[in-house]
């Protein structure tokens, strides 16, 4: 037992308010730092490293619980991008488009944010990039006919993938969850079981804030991967497990940087040891 | 709500006489919570705490018959000063025309939809702002502000041939003046302030321009991130301002005081939805109530 020692309350504090900066959120700390305290009883610890060994372990075990559901021969394969304003959404499925492209499927783009402007011509400045197709409507037009009309030409046209931009929309607006709402039921009257994929977009700045966008976009189109962006700054993006152990989704891809090829496949302990430190 | 928790604390100290110093720390760490779960920053927590329990264990605090509402007073005031007072809605002009107003902040905190509200506001105030994008990189970004422009009848300069943020800018400067606008409003790309090189670019555009205003345009929802990247704008290009933007969701907002607090920059306006008329003086005491939940 050379050189081990209890937990001592300087370390509990650093390792505390390392949580805190992470954003991993007061309620998730105080319960992280429960389970410290607990374990640290049942092992000898070596001060901070150790104490850092048992929490990545505990955060690991939340991140990892909800496998993701695999790609099926489902023909078009249709995702669906949503979030709150500003937090990735349009930048993540050009990403999307070049590692489609990669794996050698056909992408079509839809622009079905119809409200912003210039929304339809960034994306489709994104489908130049990347090689993919690309489907708009009049500005202002029916989200939802943009998206039927889209649906169609994919179908028509054989891609394999259709990407969804949608609108950001803050989640307190009733009648914008609705209309997301709508958009699912539309899309599962063009293509069953559309869409296959509706990815919640968190930027990795965002406080507890996200915790409540998590709970109303799933209740209003169901969510079944979160892509966590912008984790090339300075942000941990700790809320994210408080949203995953919620909504029991993965988070599918993290965001890098702005550029086609930043967006990486979810990595738990990469993530995990940022969070800790 | 923190009035309620602060009443359960001096409750459960009623009928004891005068309070005590251990008491006003109970009421400290319930505050404590209440700002970390509003998303501000630990170390700005614990220095506002600091403000405040100077003052809460003074004599009026400890001799009131409403301790809990006097702790109360302390907290707001405290934190209203911190907001500057709260009647910051001003954009400073120049006798040298055009005053040029740079927007800067981090990816997707809302500079662009920001510099139309901004522009639209000094219309209201009979001012003749003109209108540029430097940010080259963003995919339309430029067609962006220029439909914007277009949507509320606002001047953009366009310069379509110009792919350098430094030309588009003195291109613009050389438009503002010969027409004689009293305002520029400079959009630039939204940037990393680790990012060296583009913070490099924002202090050249700094430069080259001598703006009278410096926003920093802050995303409402922003955790714990928001004190780092606030400061480094700050340190690196003078921000002398703040806006605060998508205060129309329901984020407590706590990255306002981490900001404010951190850059000693007042903030000036408040962005209150996606539309253009959408744009709100920055009220300090109403942003109080908000974090305090
Ligand atoms: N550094 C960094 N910036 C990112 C990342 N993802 C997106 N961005 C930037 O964030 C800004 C907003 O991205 P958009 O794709 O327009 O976001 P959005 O969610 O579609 O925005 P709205 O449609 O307006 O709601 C842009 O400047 C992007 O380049 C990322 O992973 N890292
Ligand atoms: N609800 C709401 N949305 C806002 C507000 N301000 C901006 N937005 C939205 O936030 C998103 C991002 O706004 P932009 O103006 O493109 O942000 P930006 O900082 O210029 O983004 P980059 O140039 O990519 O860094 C858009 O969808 C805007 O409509 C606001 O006050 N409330
Ligand atoms: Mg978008
Ligand atoms: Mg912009």
């Amino acid at each position: 037992l050379r050189g081990r020692r209890p937990l001592e309350p300087a370390d509990l504090d650093a390792i505390e308010e390392a949580l805190l900066a992470a954003d991993m959120g007061v309620p998730a700390v105080a319960e992280a730092m429960e389970v410290l305290r607990a374990r640290s009883r049942e092992v000898w610890t070596e001060g901070r490293d150790a104490m850092r060994g048992l929490l990545r372990q505990e955060l690991l075990r939340q991140l990892e619980q909800p496998a993701p559901a695999a790609r099926t021969a489902a023909r078009p394969w249709v995702v669906f991008l949503v979030g709150v304003n500003g937090v990735g959404k349009t930048t993540t499925i050009g990403k999307l488009a070049r590692a489609e492209r990669a794996a050698g499927r056909t992408a079509l783009l839809v622009a079905a944010d119809t409200f912003r402007a210039a929304a339809a011509e960034q994306l489709q400045v994104w489908a130049e990039r990347t090689g993919a197709a690309f489907h708009r409507g009049a500005e202002g037009a029916d989200p939802s006919a943009v998206l039927t009309d889209g649906l169609r030409a994919a179908r028509s046209r054989g891609h394999d993938t259709v990407l969804v931009d949608t609108a950001g929309r803050l989640h307190t607006k009733g009648n914008l969850m609705a209309e997301l709402a709508k958009m699912s039921r539309v899309a599962a009257r063009e293509v069953p079981d559309a869409p296959h994929e509706t990815l919640l977009v968190l930027d990795a700045t965002l406080g507890g804030n996200a915790l409540a966008q998590a709970r109303e976009f799933a209740k209003a189109g169901g969510v079944t991967g979160l892509v966590l962006t912008k984790l090339d700054g300075t942000a941990k993006g700790g809320v994210a497990v408080a949203v995953v152990r919620e909504l029991g989704v993965p988070i599918r891809h993290v965001g890098l940087g702005e550029a086609a090829e930043d967006l990486v496949p979810f990595d738990a302990s990469s993530f995990v040891d940022a969070l800790v430190g | 709500a923190l009035s309620d928790r602060l009443q359960g604390v001096f409750r459960s100290l009623r009928g004891r006489g005068a309070l005590t110093p251990e008491d006003v720390d109970q009421a400290l760490r319930e505050i404590r919570l209440a700002l970390l779960e509003a998303d501000v920053h630990f170390k700005v927590v614990k220095q506002f705490l600091e403000r405040v329990r100077v003052r809460a264990v003074g004599q009026d605090v400890l001799k009131s018959l409403t301790p809990d509402q006097a702790v109360l007073r302390v907290v707001r005031d405290e934190m209203v000063a911190l907001f500057g007072g709260g009647d910051a809605a001003r954009l400073q002009g120049s006798s040298r025309l055009p005053a040029v107003v740079l927007m800067t902040g981090l990816q997707g905190s809302g500079k662009t939809t920001s510099t139309a509200k901004l522009a639209r506001w000094l219309v209201q105030g009979g001012h003749h702002p003109l209108l540029v994008s430097t940010d080259v990189y963003r995919p339309a970004a430029r067609e962006q502000l220029r439909t914007l422009g277009q949507q509320n009848n606002l001047q953009v300069h366009h310069p379509e041939s110009l792919t350098q943020p430094r030309a588009i800018l003195e291109s613009a400067l050389t438009e503002a003046r010969s027409v004689g606008h009293d305002f520029l409003l400079v959009d630039t790309a939204g940037r990393l302030h680790i990012d060296d090189e583009l913070m490099a670019e924002l202090e050249e555009l700094k430069r080259a321009s001598q703006p009278t205003e410096v926003l920093y345009v802050a995303d409402a929802m922003t955790g714990q991130d928001a004190v780092k990247s606030a400061e480094e704008f700050h340190k690196r290009v003078g921000t002398t301002g703040i806006v605060l933007t998508k205060l129309d969701g329901d984020a407590r907002g706590g990255a306002a005081l981490s900001a404010a607090s951190v850059t000693g920059c007042p903030i000036k306006f408040a962005g209150v939805g996606e539309r253009v008329d959408e744009l709100e003086p920055f009220q300090a005491d109403r942003m109080v109530g908000r974090i305090l939940g």
